[in-house]
């Protein structure tokens, strides 16, 4: 369902050149849950980010079935991962003017669905999470943990065939990232969606199907884990 | 050293109230270092915000000894933290239009030290967490965990007499956590360094003197390691 070959990513300020991917070869299958681990700065975020078409590779080809997000103009890409896919940021980026539940319910919003139904499904994500009384705080009145569960909760919203997820659990205590991993698991054994996500935590690692672990750029190794 | 009692904090949002401290009792040693646990949402970042004085507890009563910042006015509250106490908080909070190097040498600036040293300063403390190369790199030009170090630096450049440390690893894969977490530990042994911190990572707490645990605004129990 994504495939890469090849690809570079480099960073040039003035006259320094930062290497952060270095030829990356990736291929995720359907209903796949893979984690992505290693050093702090080795390009996991990068790999997410090129992957998913937030950020543009300098090199390489990337491949994900069933798109053309390359043909797409900014409104049609816009629309599209709204649609089609979740992403769960390694610094939240929850819309601080708006409360937890309308960040929640934006994807689906922006994907052309009702209010009403779009209040009840925001509404029943921020259960799952155990956020179903949080919904009228805005960011800045969630703690650290809460934030990064509202921003689970909306990129699951919109039932998305397939979620990237940076560090997902970073902000939580042990009991709350199970819940919050066991969401996903679910999600991705009983409804096929394909996770790719990235985790400093290898217990949280462990869940997946694969581990890529990467260092300085490039894929070091790689687990069978189920 | 910092000792508090019967902290309360209740947040009123038009008729919501949310009651993240509801009556803490805590007491700090010169020279301790105390971690703080607890599920997401249980008030630690509130208590460490009280304490340090960034936040005003609703209830109750805080005393840092040897100092009246309750009759500083604001400019001299900023100059007596820079001079005195390190924060690292949750979300790391490092001004977006400066360079690391600047960012880590702000609060030698700010308690009055040539910039000749304060740029010698920063640079020494951005090596002791693996970053001397990218003290031109903006906070946007980082990664996650490049930037939560960039924190810690900043938090310890001034050679404070107390630091307060909201999850300074929560970005960081284990071998960094480690190298951030020696760092701190020296500092604490060999100066005498106070250090007040908040982490969902039971290995980083086991490094401290003692545990407390925190639950539904309130200390639910404490343990004692070294
Ligand atoms: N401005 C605010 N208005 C209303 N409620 C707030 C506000 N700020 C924080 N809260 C609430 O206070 C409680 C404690 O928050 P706090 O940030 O101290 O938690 P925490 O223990 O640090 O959690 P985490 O581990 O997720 O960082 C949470 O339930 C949070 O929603
Ligand atoms: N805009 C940029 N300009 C220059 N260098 C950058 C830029 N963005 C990222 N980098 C560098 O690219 C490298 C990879 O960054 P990336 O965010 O992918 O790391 P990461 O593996 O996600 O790290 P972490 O675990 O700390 O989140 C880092 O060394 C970082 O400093
Ligand atoms: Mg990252
Ligand atoms: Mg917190």
């Amino acid at each position: 369902i994504v495939q890469a070959r090849n690809l570079e990513m480099t960073y040039r300020n003035g006259d320094v050149e930062t290497y952060a991917l270095r030829g990356v070869d990736i291929e995720i299958q359907k209903g796949e849950m893979v984690a992505v681990m290693g050093p702090s700065g080795c390009g996991k975020t990068t790999l997410l980010n090129c992957l998913s078409g937030i950020d543009q590779a300098t090199g390489g080809e990337i491949n994900i079935e069933g798109t053309n997000l390359v043909d797409m103009n900014d409104n049609q890409k816009t629309k599209y991962r709204a649609e089609n896919m979740g992403f769960i940021f390694q610094t939240f980026n929850l819309l601080p003017v708006l409360t937890s539940i309308e960040n929640v319910e934006l994807p689906l919003l922006v994907s052309g669905t009702d209010t009403k139904t779009a209040r009840n499904k925001a509404q029943a994500a921020l259960e799952a999470v155990g956020l179903g009384e949080y919904g009228h705080h805005k960011p800045a009145q969630l703690s650290g943990g809460q934030r990064q569960r509202v921003t689970v909760a909306r990129s699951l919203v919109n039932e998305p065939y397939i979620v990237w997820a940076d560090e997902p659990t970073g902000a939580l205590d042990s009991e709350t990232a199970n819940e919050v991993m066991s969401l996903m698991t679910n999600l991705n054994k009983n409804q096929g969606l394909t996770i790719l996500l990235v985790t400093h935590n290898r217990e949280v690692a462990e869940l997946s199907n694969r581990i890529i672990n990467m260092k300085d750029g490039v894929i070091s190794s790689e687990e069978i884990i189920n």
